[in-house]
């Protein structure tokens, strides 16, 4: 039931009038106690953000600059205050994250700047903002996109971490692969107890849970697609830095277990129609790593093919997974000295850096753009749950 | 379209820094 009211939808303009002194009021109730699990779910994606926005309107009509920058900040600090006190949820940083962006959206799409009202209808041509100019105002939004995407990264990162090694490396779902273990290596004790050990299906399930949040969020799918890719440099990342300090991740069939692993993973892309957002590229080291396991490690054109195989392993990376290749029966054979000293020769020229283990805090450089929405502000009708009784559509 | 050809006048914003710095929470936050 609408807050105000009832009135013809066309008598709207597509704003909301507040008293200044219901400025804490507004953002308490709609920012800082505003739970992601429980009202929020049932919320059109973006409420909040097309809110505030048009609460700025209605500051920018009657050409008060004061209320327009007061807004500004207390939405601006409202949302770093919640991000601080629950930023290790990915519920509430995700939450956080599409509304922001949003609201960045809303500030470009009712600018009255041409490049960003190509897609407008005349009624929301009509709802760009009359006074102020808030390109400035802009930038503050998006430095604090920035720094509210990183923060869902570290917070996912927190979660996938701990999955990782067991689900790719350590757990194994390919029957009569490897049921015998590498001569001479005892299998490696892990923290996790056998019941909680994760497994590849776990990973699965959390990128999937991950991807439904921020689905239901509303998140810009350009977005989702750059979260999705990090997600998968961080799996790729971890799994290649244990297989490279692992003796007994480096067999036969640990390659064949990593590249069904690996098979999984992109066939959860192309299901979530993500193919194209670069995600499976950054694997690209970890598959020729397990390639590189797999294939023969004794003649010249063996070392030859090797070297054009795994153009995106280092000369060190190449060189430690040859040294710590385990054969796991007596048809196999160690890699032995001279052919890995064939390799190194083959691959001096290469300008690369030393680095041994891939730097599993990098975080790509994240961009938002612009993605106007087509609802009309008019019909946004406020849901009693959120407490904004004291706001009236104008 | 506006009423006016008059153009909008640019609000000069803050950093996030200096946001920060304006606590609006002050009476909250303070023990």
């Amino acid at each position: 039931r609408p807050v105000n009211i009832p009135r013809r939808e066309k008598d709207f303009q597509g704003m909301l009038e507040y008293k200044k002194e219901d400025e804490l009021k507004l953002v308490k109730n709609l920012i800082l106690e505003l739970k992601p699990r429980g009202v929020a779910v049932n919320l059109i994606p973006g409420l909040p953000a097309y809110i505030l926005f048009m609460c700025l309107r209605h500051a920018d009509y009657v050409n008060d600059d004061q209320r327009v920058r007061s807004l500004l900040t207390c939405t601006i600090n409202s949302i770093k205050k919640i991000l601080k006190k629950r930023g290790d949820d990915f519920e509430t940083v995700s939450f956080w994250l599409s509304n922001t962006c949003r609201f960045l959206h809303c500030l470009k799409q009712y600018s009255g700047d041409d490049q960003f009202m190509k897609h407008n209808s005349t009624k929301q041509n009509d709802h760009c903002l009359s006074n102020f100019d808030l390109a400035e105002y802009r930038q503050v939004l998006s430095d604090l996109a920035i720094q509210i995407y990183q923060q869902l990264i570290k917070c996912m990162e927190n979660i996938l971490q701990p999955m990782i090694v067991s689900g790719m490396l350590e757990h194994e779902t390919i029957q009569g692969v490897s049921g015998v273990k590498p001569t001479g290596l005892r299998k490696r004790t892990s923290s996790i107890a056998d019941e909680g050990t994760y497994t590849l299906e776990s990973i699965l399930r959390q990128l999937s849970a991950f991807h439904s949040i921020m689905c239901q969020h509303g998140t810009d799918p350009e977005l989702i697609k750059q979260v999705v890719k990090q997600q998968f440099y961080i799996i790729g990342a971890v799994t290649l830095n244990n297989l490279l300090l692992r003796k007994d991740m480096c067999s036969w069939s640990k390659g064949m277990q990593i590249r069904y692993n690996v098979s999984q993973l992109e066939e959860w892309l192309r299901e979530k129609n993500l193919m194209n957002c670069g995600a499976k590229e950054t694997l690209e080291p970890l598959i020729q790593a397990a390639q590189l396991l797999q294939v023969k490690k004794k003649t010249d054109e063996d070392a030859e093919a090797i070297c054009s195989m795994c153009k995106a392993l280092s000369t060190a990376q190449i060189v430690k997974v040859l040294n710590l290749y385990t054969p796991l029966n007596e048809f196999e054979e160690r890699v032995s000295v001279t052919f890995i000293r064939t390799i190194q020769t083959r691959l001096r020229d290469r300008m690369e850096s030393p680095q041994l283990l891939m730097d599993t805090k990098m975080i790509y450089p994240v961009t938002f753009p612009f993605n106007p929405s087509s609802l009309a502000l008019e019909t946004i009708q406020i849901p009693t749950s959120l407490n904004l009784n004291f706001l009236t559509r104008v | 379209p506006r009423p006016s050809s008059r153009p909008r006048v640019l609000l000069k914003a803050p950093t996030l820094q200096e946001m920060e710095e304006m606590n609006i929470f002050e009476e909250e936050d303070s023990p």
